[in-house]
C-alpha cells in the first residue's frame, strides 16, 4: 500500500 | 508528531499572527507583498481540499482552518480595508506573480504521485508554495527600511520551512516507507530561497543593527 503519511502535514 | 514538526507548525502559526498583528493593530501593511499573500491563499485553497473528505486529527483540521482563514483575511485587509489598503505600496510590489502559477500547473500535471484532481491540486500547491515568497523577497530588496514586524514575519516563515526539513529527516529514519521526493525537493527549494535573507537577518541581529538588504 502507498504511504500517505505526508498528507498529515500542513 | 515529532518536535520538529510541531515547532515548524508553531513558527508558521506565529508568522501569520505577527502579520495579522501588524495589519490589525498598526493598520499598516507597509513592506508586505500582496502578491505573495494571494499566492499563499491559493496554496492553502488548493492544498486543503481534503478538509471535508479526510479526517486526520482535530489539530490538523483546526490548523487548516486557521491557515485558510488567515490567508484570505490578510488578502482582504490589504485589498479592501479602508485604512490598511492605503499603506499598500503598489508601485514597489510589481512581481508578475501570475506567471508563477502556470509553470506550477504544468509541472503538477507532469510530475505527481497520482493523476487525480485532488492529487494534482495538492502537488500544485507544493510547487506554488515553494516560489510564493519570491514577490515578498523582491519587495524586501526594494524597501530600504524593513520594519521589525516584517523582518520577523519572514524570519518565522523561513524557520518554519527549515524545521519541516528536520521533520522529514527525522521521519525518514523513524518511519518505514517514508520517501516523498516531490514534497522534499519543493520544500528544499523553498527553504533555499530564504538563505540570503537569513544571512542578512543574522548579520543585523549579531551587530545589533537595523535589518537592511543590499540594493
Amino acid at each position: 500500500t502507498k504511504d500517505e503519511s505526508t498528507k498529515d502535514e500542513l | 508528531m515529532n518536535i520538529f514538526r510541531l515547532a515548524g507548525d508553531m513558527t508558521h502559526l506565529f508568522s501569520v499572527l505577527v502579520l495579522l498583528l501588524k495589519i490589525h493593530t498598526i493598520k499598516s501593511c507597509a513592506g508586505i507583498s500582496l502578491k505573495t499573500q494571494e499566492l499563499y491563499a491559493l496554496v492553502f485553497a488548493t492544498r486543503y481540499l481534503d478538509i471535508f473528505t479526510d479526517y486526520i486529527s482535530l489539530y490538523n483540521t483546526c490548523m487548516k482552518l486557521i491557515f485558510l482563514g488567515s490567508s484570505f483575511s490578510i488578502v482582504w485587509y490589504i485589498r479592501r480595508h479602508k485604512i490598511v489598503r492605503r499603506s499598500y505600496d503598489k508601485e514597489q510590489d510589481t512581481f508578475r506573480h501570475h506567471f508563477l502559477i502556470l509553470p506550477c500547473i504544468i509541472l503538477a500535471l507532469l510530475i505527481n504521485e497520482k493523476f487525480t484532481v485532488k492529487e494534482v491540486m495538492w502537488t500544485f500547491s507544493l510547487y506554488l508554495e515553494a516560489v510564493a515568497i519570491l514577490p515578498q523577497l523582491v519587495l524586501l530588496q526594494r524597501t530600504r527600511n524593513i520594519d521589525n514586524l516584517t523582518g520577523q514575519y519572514i524570519f518565522l516563515l523561513g524557520a518554519y520551512r527549515s524545521l519541516y526539513i528536520l521533520n522529514w529527516i527525522y521521519r525518514y529514519f523513524t518511519e518505514q516507507h517514508y520517501v516523498h521526493w516531490i514534497t522534499w525537493i519543493s520544500g528544499l527549494v523553498q527553504t533555499l530561497l530564504y538563505a540570503d535573507f537569513f544571512y542578512y537577518y543574522f548579520h543585523s541581529w549579531k551587530n545589533n543593527e537595523k535589518l537592511q538588504l543590499p540594493a
